[in-house]
């Protein structure tokens, strides 16, 4: 433990509030090693609960709860001699004012956790992630004897829908057949939680009428050719998915995590990469499609373009995409 | 390896600066490779459709306490399913009606309970709420922590 005692954080000038503590717990018998960054409450920590906090994806590092959502510091680019840096000031809205918070980086291959094993670790699912989670929680729990009797959560986000129900049961179950240390788990939290394939996927339409994002009579016409609303599993080709990549187009230019806020790089920037967003099988499957849809569309103009002897524009800049036209 | 719309230039810079890995006790990039926000290594399978029944065996069987809360903007998962596989797939009934939430005597969402479960909202976040809604998003977790309503 002692070990894993944070002095200081570059970046941040000045004492740490409480304390801070970040390093690596190995599970499993393949070399996997999950990594933690640990924040001690700044009101006494010995009163104050432990949480453990995911980010979802799955894939994602708990990094961005850490760096932008709820962690100790505001993190913010700077300019500096040497070309750019990170500034840090304390956040006044952290969550480790009122509890301990636990960060982790799950399942190993994520973030700053990683196998010795390589590659072949990286192949994992629900479970696994699960059973790895909980075996590190008992490890942890027994490095930081101090906090064996504190209250203890489990929170996250998005996928972490998956991984919170399902590393509860386990902790729930694990103390159920005497695993030591016991985990004192009293509940948890989870924050726009992917859930059920079938009622997420339908979540998106209404949506979208909610928000005036489409009509409502665009809407009535999904509900009735969507066999009254199943939107989730329509089968390629069919008008309820013709419907569905209008209802993708009307959308697919605003900030997917926040219709409020703008799209950093914007719904023209193309890095070449396939989309990595995995946020919900529906929502995925819905863009997938529409997607394919707008390629068939260019490859169409593009094999006309040649037949009449014209050379093929450049994608993103001659012609016209949905974000330009629904700006 | 970046979510679309998303600008993780802050946590990237931080995360993969040599002298904040040697810090925080984290493994050189030498040794792990670079941090990326999401994960390109990872092969993984859902292989459980659906944790509603989990939920309920949770809630109503272990006695765990529950909050499922939604950012309102959020497209990618959007509060409308939330809200229906609480209300309607738990097979719980609602203990306290659907009502707004006060921060400041300014309405920041709303909740409803279904006994140890409640689903809140949090009005005019997105995805990842405490970016949008600091203030909002620790008083919500300080009254759950200590069982306020």
């Amino acid at each position: 433990k002692q070990n894993d005692l944070i002095d200081a954080v570059p970046g941040f000038d000045g004492e740490l509030p409480s304390k801070h503590y970040g390093g690596y717990i190995p599970v499993g018998t393949s070399g996997k090693r999950l990594y933690y960054y640990f924040v001690e409450a700044e009101t006494d920590p010995s009163e104050a609960p432990v949480v453990l906090w995911l980010n979802g994806g799955p894939g994602c590092s708990s990094f961005d709860g850490f760096v932008y959502e709820h962690g100790p510091f505001n993190f913010r680019l700077a300019d500096t001699k040497a070309g750019q840096g990170v500034k840090l000031t304390l956040n006044s809205y952290a969550w480790n004012k009122v509890a301990n918070m636990l960060f982790l980086d799950s399942p190993a291959g994520v973030g700053l956790s990683y196998s010795e094993a390589g590659p072949r670790d990286y192949r994992t699912d629900d479970l696994v992630t699960a059973a790895d989670a909980e075996e590190f929680l008992r490890k942890w729990f027994t490095r930081y004897t101090q906090f064996q009797s504190s209250r203890f959560f489990i929170s996250g986000e998005s996928y972490a829908g998956m991984y919170v129900p399902n590393l509860a049961r386990a902790v729930v179950e694990g103390n159920e057949d005497g695993a030591e240390p016991y985990i004192n788990i009293e509940g948890y939290l989870i924050g726009n939680a992917v859930t059920d394939t079938e009622v997420d996927g339908n979540a998106l339409p209404l949506f979208a009428a909610g928000k005036s994002l489409i009509s409502q009579a665009q809407y009535d016409t999904l509900w009735k050719r969507c066999d009254g609303g199943n939107f989730w599993n329509a089968s390629a080709g069919c008008e309820c998915d013709e419907l569905l990549d209008d209802l993708v187009d009307a959308v697919s230019a605003l900030n997917v995590y926040d219709v409020l806020e703008p799209c950093y790089l914007g719904p023209n920037y193309d890095d070449g990469e396939e989309d990595q967003d995995d946020e919900g099988e529906g929502w995925a499957k819905v863009q997938g499609a529409a997607k394919k849809k707008k390629q068939a569309r260019l490859n169409s103009l593009q094999k006309a373009l040649k037949s009449h002897g014209r050379k093929w524009p450049v994608v993103g800049s001659a012609l016209p995409r949905v974000g330009e036209r629904v700006h | 390896l970046t979510p679309p719309c998303t600008d993780a230039r802050a946590a990237s810079l931080w995360l993969n600066d040599d002298a904040v890995r040697s810090a925080i006790h984290a493994a050189p990039k030498q040794v792990i490779g670079e941090w990326t926000l999401c994960s390109n290594h990872l092969f993984y399978t859902r292989v459980v459709p659906s944790l509603i029944p989990t939920h309920k065996s949770l809630t109503q069987k272990h006695g765990l306490r529950a909050l499922i809360y939604s950012g309102d903007h959020d497209m990618a998962v959007p509060h409308t399913g939330s809200e229906v596989w609480t209300s309607t797939k738990l097979d719980a009934p609602e203990t306290a009606p659907w009502r707004p939430w006060m921060v400041a005597s300014q309405v920041a969402g709303y909740v409803v309970d279904y006994g140890s479960l409640s689903y809140a909202t949090v009005k005019g976040a997105g995805h990842m709420v405490p970016t949008n809604k600091p203030k909002e998003s620790l008083t919500m977790f300080k009254r759950f922590l200590d069982g306020e309503p």
